[in-house]
C-alpha cells in the first residue's frame, strides 16, 4: 500500500502534529504498518511519543544532507507496528542547506523509495512554514490532510495551501492529491465554530472529512506523558474521534 | 518614550497576534500613540483590524526592499491614536530577499529611527519562525514580549527562543531585554494549564506577568469582526485581562 500522507498547514498550532501522531497511533493499534516522518525542527511529533530529539544522534536532518537510508534511522514506539523517523533543532539548518542541493525538492521522494513497501502508512508532520522542507513533503506524498482549526485567523491563510498544492501538482508531484481536511479542536456551542465549518465545507465540498475532531484535554494532555491519546486515555472523546478519522482515512485510501 | 516590543515565539497559534492587537489597543484606548507593525506574510494582524492585506500596494514588505518610509506606510485605524503597518503575502519573498541584502539584520531598525519619537508604543507582531523577518525585529526592539500557550508542546520551544534572543543581545542589539513571558489561553480548571504556569515560573522567574490571559470565546471572534477585543467585547474576561496586562506593560517600561 505504502500510503504516503503529508499532514500541512502552514498556520501554526492547528493541530497538525496532534492529527499526524493521534492517525498513526489509531492506524497502528488495528496492526496497520505505520511510519511517522517529523519533518519540523520543533520536533514535537517526536517527542508526543516520548522520544527526546535532544539525545538522538541520527534524525531526519541526516537524512536530507548523507546518505544514510530512512532504515538506519527509524526508531520502534512502544506499538508494535508504528515506527518514527525523529527530527531535533538541527533540522533548522536544512532549510538553507537545502536551497542550492541538486533535485533538492525530491530529496525526502527519493528516500522513502526503499521503504514504501515495509509501510501500509507513511505520515509526514509538517512545520507551519511552506518552505523546502513541506514542499519535500508534498512532493514525496501522494495526499495531503491539512487540518482546519475552527478560528477565524485559520480561514485566512486557506488559498495558500490549495495554492502551493496545485504548484507542486502541476510540477513536481502530478498525483498530488488532497486527502481530506480534518476540522479540529471543534466546539459546536460556540457560533465562531459553527461559522468556520459552514465556510470550509463552501470551500471544500465534500472533501471535508465527516469526522470532527472535538476540543479535548486529553488530546493536549497526552503528549506530556510521551504517549498518543489511545494508549493514555483511550476511552475518551479526542482519542475515539481520531479513531474515526482513521477509519475514514483508510476507507478512502483503499477507494482510490 | 518609542518603546519597541517585539512579540516573539517560533512555535505557531501560541497568541502571539492576539496579543500585540490587544496590547496595542489597550494602550491605544488610554491615548497612548501606538504603532502596529505585522511582521507575518499571513497577514493576521493586519486582518484584525479589518484591512485587507490583499488589496493594498503598500505593505511592510516595500519598507524592506524599496526606499520608501515608515510614514507612508502606516494606516490609520478606528482608534484615534492607533496605527498599522499592514502586511500581505508578498512579505514571503522577503526572507529569501534579506538573505543578500547589506546589513541585512538592520533595516527594520534603521526605518523605525525616522518615526519612534512619533509614538509612545510599537509592537511587532512576528511570524511562527526565527528567520531573517523576526531577527530584524529582535534587532529594532528594546523588549521582547513571549506570549506561552499553557500547553505541552509550548514549553517544548523555550530553550531555543531564549537562546535567539541572548544571541541578538551579544552580538546586534546590546540593550535587548525580554519584557515578560505573557501567559495566555490559561484554563485553571485543568492540571495542565497549572503546570505549565509552574514550569514557566520556574524558569522565567519574576519575568513572568502576573496577568493570566484566560481562553476567551470573545478573543477568537473579535478578529472575525475586524475588531480588537476591547471594541467587539469590552467587558469580556479576554478584553479585560488584557487591558490589565496593557498597565503591567506600560508600569514596567516607565521603570526600566
Ligand atoms: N483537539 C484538540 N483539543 C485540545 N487541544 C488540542 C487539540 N488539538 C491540538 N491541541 C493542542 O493545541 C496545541 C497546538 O496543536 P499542535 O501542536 O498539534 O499544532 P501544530 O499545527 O502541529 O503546531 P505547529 O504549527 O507549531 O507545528 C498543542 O498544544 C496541542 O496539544
Ligand atoms: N486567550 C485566548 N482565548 C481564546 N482564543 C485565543 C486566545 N488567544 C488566541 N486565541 C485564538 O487562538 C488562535 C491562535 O492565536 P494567534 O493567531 O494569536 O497565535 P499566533 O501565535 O499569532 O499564531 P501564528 O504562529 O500563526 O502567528 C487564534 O485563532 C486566536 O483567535
Ligand atoms: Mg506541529
Ligand atoms: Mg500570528
Amino acid at each position: 500500500m505504502g500510503e504516503i500522507i503529508a499532514i500541512v498547514n502552514q498556520k501554526g498550532g492547528v493541530g497538525k502534529t496532534t492529527t499526524a501522531v493521534n492517525l498513526a497511533a489509531s492506524l497502528a493499534i488495528s496492526r496497520n504498518r505505520v511510519l511517522l516522518i517529523d519533518l519540523d525542527p520543533q520536533a514535537n511529533a517526536t517527542a508526543g511519543f516520548g522520544i527526546n530529539g535532544k539525545i538522538i544522534t541520527h534524525t531526519v536532518y541526516e537524512l536530507f544532507i548523507s546518505d544514510v537510508g530512512i532504515k538506519d534511522l527509524v526508531i520502534p514506539t512502544e506499538m508494535k507496528t508504528l515506527y518514527v523517523l525523529p527530527s531535533n533543532e538541527r533540522l533548522i539548518g536544512a532549510e538553507v542547506e537545502l536551497v542550492d542541493m541538486p533535485s533538492r525538492e525530491f530529496i525526502l521522494k527519493k528516500k522513502l523509495e526503499q521503504v514504501k513497501d515495509d509501510f501500509d502508512f507513511i505520515f509526514i508532520d509538517c512545520p507551519p512554514s511552506l518552505g523546502l522542507l513541506t514542499v519535500n513533503a508534498l512532493v514525496a506524498a501522494k495526499s495531503v490532510i491539512i487540518p482546519i482549526q475552527c478560528e477565524y485567523y485559520a480561514l485566512e491563510g486557506l488559498g495558500r495551501i490549495v495554492g502551493i498544492i496545485n504548484q507542486i501538482k502541476n510540477s513536481f508531484n502530478s498525483s498530488l492529491e488532497i486527502a481530506g481536511i480534518a476540522l479540529v479542536m471543534v466546539d459546536l456551542r460556540t457560533n465562531l465554530t459553527r461559522e468556520v465549518i459552514r465556510e470550509v465545507k463552501n470551500y471544500f465540498q465534500d472533501k471535508v472529512f465527516k469526522t470532527l475532531i472535538p476540543r479535548n484535554i486529553r488530546l493536549s494532555e497526552a503528549p506530556s506523558f510521551g504517549k498518543p491519546a489511545i494508549l493514555y486515555a483511550s476511552f475518551s472523546k479526542g482519542a475515539r474521534s481520531y479513531l474515526n478519522l482513521a477509519k475514514e482515512v483508510k476507507r478512502n485510501a483503499e477507494k482510490s
